[in-house]
């Protein structure tokens, strides 16, 4: 079984919001990943 | 051992469970270890279809997993359950410590798969800017959606439809017209234009969108595509905080998802049966696709107990729109929050 999934985030930077308003994976292809471990912030 | 005669029918299903459990790990073993081998060569599998995925086209695979729901619904006599569970967990790998219960409770396999895990086995990441993975898994794909007819890349030389996977998104009337707007040096539409506009097609064409208000963030469209080993936790949970809108169900085939079908059989992940929830969060839109597989052929919904599916169908055809149910309050739908549990994979 696969689950996918596709959303919204902030791509650049914005004066409102900071530096980090940009959406970064924190995983990568292959990464093992459990349940509520991060995917991006 | 009964007055009919049944001596030897519950051993019997047990053994050839055994067997089939390890035929099915031999192949596995095997399976990965070529993967591996391909991997340590910096070799990325590419897209090759061949003889036996066209055979599995043939096969009746929604009656081959029905059956093995059926199979793996035997309940077993209580002293051969942790013995059946430690089979089970030694050849794919599950953490039997993680279990809600003893095994001794747990009736069948189908019921030792979809087992809850003890309190505390899954911190969820409460940071409100973090989205959660919600499930247990291997991640095959991750990236930004770019370009018309945004697709996803299945297996390198493959790609498939993120529209087609999803289905015609029904919330327009969600998107107020004043967030929606193309990235500059575009034209943009009237608002006329813009209502007539299907979600997909204006975020699809061009995935990057910003408000009007130059201070807020352009948004992207991001993806993410996780696969379920047989072995792990088999429930689906919130990956943030959101409302879910739409709640479609596409009654497909169930090809197998493992990593020879994924390079082997063309629009696997949307050919395949499955169950899409589509809503907003705090950045906009979210949607979430459980795909299921032969074995895993039924997809339960925690927030609608009474969606079924793999059901059995005289005809199929693919061609069929999904059946759809918008949540009520309309709008509004159900609100979930980060780590609620939403549904779970059942075997057949």
């Amino acid at each position: 079984s696969t689950v996918v999934l596709v959303f919204q985030a902030p791509t650049i930077k914005s004066p409102n919001r900071g530096d980090n308003s940009n959406f970064r994976f924190c995983i990568k292809r292959g990464d093992k990943i459990r349940v509520g471990e991060g995917l991006g912030r | 051992n009964n007055s009919q005669g049944n001596t030897f029918l519950l051993p019997g299903a047990t053994l050839a469970t055994l067997l089939m459990l390890g035929a099915l790990h031999a192949r596995r073993m095997y399976d990965d270890r070529k993967v591996e081998e391909a991997r340590e060569k910096g070799i990325e599998i590419e897209f090759k279809p061949d003889a036996k995925a066209s055979f599995l086209r043939l096969l009746p695979l929604r009656s081959i997993s029905r059956i093995w729901g059926f199979m793996t619904s035997v309940e077993y006599p209580v002293w051969m359950r942790p013995y059946v569970y430690k089979a089970w967990a030694r050849a794919f790998h599950s953490n039997l410590e993680e279990a809600a219960l003893p095994l001794g409770e747990y009736a069948s396999l189908r019921e030792f798969f979809v087992r809850t895990l003890k309190q505390g086995s899954r911190p969820i990441d409460h940071d409100p800017h973090c989205l959660v993975s919600p499930v247990d898994g291997i991640v095959l794909r991750v990236g930004e959606l770019k370009g018309v007819g945004a697709k996803i890349e299945q297996v390198k030389g493959f790609s498939y439809s993120v529209s087609s996977l999803l289905g015609s998104s029904s919330f327009l009337p969600m998107i107020e017209e004043g967030d929606m707007h193309e990235q500059s040096g575009e034209q943009e539409s009237t608002p006329t234009e813009k209502t007539k506009k299907s979600w997909w097609s204006i975020s699809l064409a061009s995935p990057r969108v910003r408000d009007t208000a130059t201070t807020r963030p352009v948004k992207g469209l991001y993806y993410c595509v996780i696969y379920l080993k047989p072995g792990d936790y088999h429930r689906i949970h919130s990956p943030v905080d959101w409302n879910v809108l739409v709640r479609r169900h596409f009654s497909g085939r169930l090809f197998p998802l493992n990593e020879r079908a994924t390079r082997t059989i063309r629009n696997l992940y949307f050919e395949n049966e499955r169950v899409v929830l589509e809503g907003m969060w705090q950045e906009g839109y979210l949607a979430m696709a459980a795909v299921g597989a032969t074995n895993i052929g039924s997809i339960e919904l925690v927030i609608e107990p009474e969606l079924r599916t793999n059901q059995p169908r005289k005809k199929l055809l693919h061609s069929e729109p999904p059946e759809e149910r918008v949540y009520e309050p309309q709008g509004v739908g159900m609100m979930l929050k980060k780590g609620d549990e939403v549904g779970a994979f059942n075997m057949g």
